[in-house]
């Protein structure tokens, strides 16, 4: 999991 | 952005666009399950909340896409609770769909990224669009049969998400980009349509009906 927060999808 | 999740969003716009010209065209809502278009509503709602708490210009496709989808899906809510309430089949769209809402929210509290309110209303939309189908086929199998043009609105809305396993599987090979909530939640999604799926390759492919055997 890169634990990026934001979610870049849809 | 790569092919499968470009055309994962435009299979996705397609089934919201079918469904809108069905409903209009025909003044009808009849074998449309308005608590499956409600629970989309309320996934779109909560999913891009972010477009509400910090407005930002429209610079980018991706923000129009979203209010696109959820201005259709109020829109369409509208026209089977309202304006064509005479034709909705209340009776057969009998699903309990708190208990579809009630587990999604509880499974986002305890299964989340991060604990905190934006991530978890995020997390349960993610929850309640892989089931939020589920009273559209409920009422399919009460009534026993689906009209084409209904049948080709369920096999986009599926598609769409079944393309963005295909977009999951790339990003994961050549960006090493893993969402695990989003990707489990997909597949689960994906699956409640195999039926569905099978059901409209061998019959409605052919131009017949779906009839379920009742």
């Amino acid at each position: 999991d890169n634990g990026q927060l934001y979610h870049d999808e849809l | 952005m790569n092919i499968f999740r470009l055309f994962g969003d435009l299979s996705h716009l397609a089934a919201i666009a079918i469904l809108l010209l069905k409903i209009w065209k025909t003044r009808s809502c009849a074998g449309v399950s308005g608590k499956t278009q409600l629970l989309f509503a309320v996934c779109f709602i909560t999913r891009y909340i972010d477009l509400f708490l910090h407005f930002v210009s429209l610079y980018n496709t991706e923000k129009v896409m979203k209010l696109i989808y959820i201005s259709a899906s109020v829109f369409t809510c509208y026209l089977i609770f309202f304006k064509f309430k005479a034709t909705y089949d209340g009776n057969h769209d009998s699903m309990r769909a708190e208990f579809l809402i009630v587990p999604a929210a509880g499974l986002a509290c305890l299964i989340n990224t991060k604990f905190d309110a934006i991530e978890i209303l995020w997390t349960f939309s993610i929850y309640l669009e892989a089931v939020a189908i589920l009273p559209q086929l409920f009422l399919i199998s009460k009534t026993g049969e689906a009209e084409t043009i209904t049948s080709h609105y369920l096999f986009a809305q599926g598609s769409y998400r079944a393309l963005y396993i295909l977009n999951w599987i790339y990003r994961y090979h050549y960006e090493s980009h893993v969402d695990t909530i989003a990707i489990v939640a997909g597949v689960v999604q994906t699956i409640l349509y195999c039926d569905f799926f099978y059901l409209y390759i061998t019959k409605v492919v052919k131009g017949q009906k779906i009839v379920l055997p009742a």
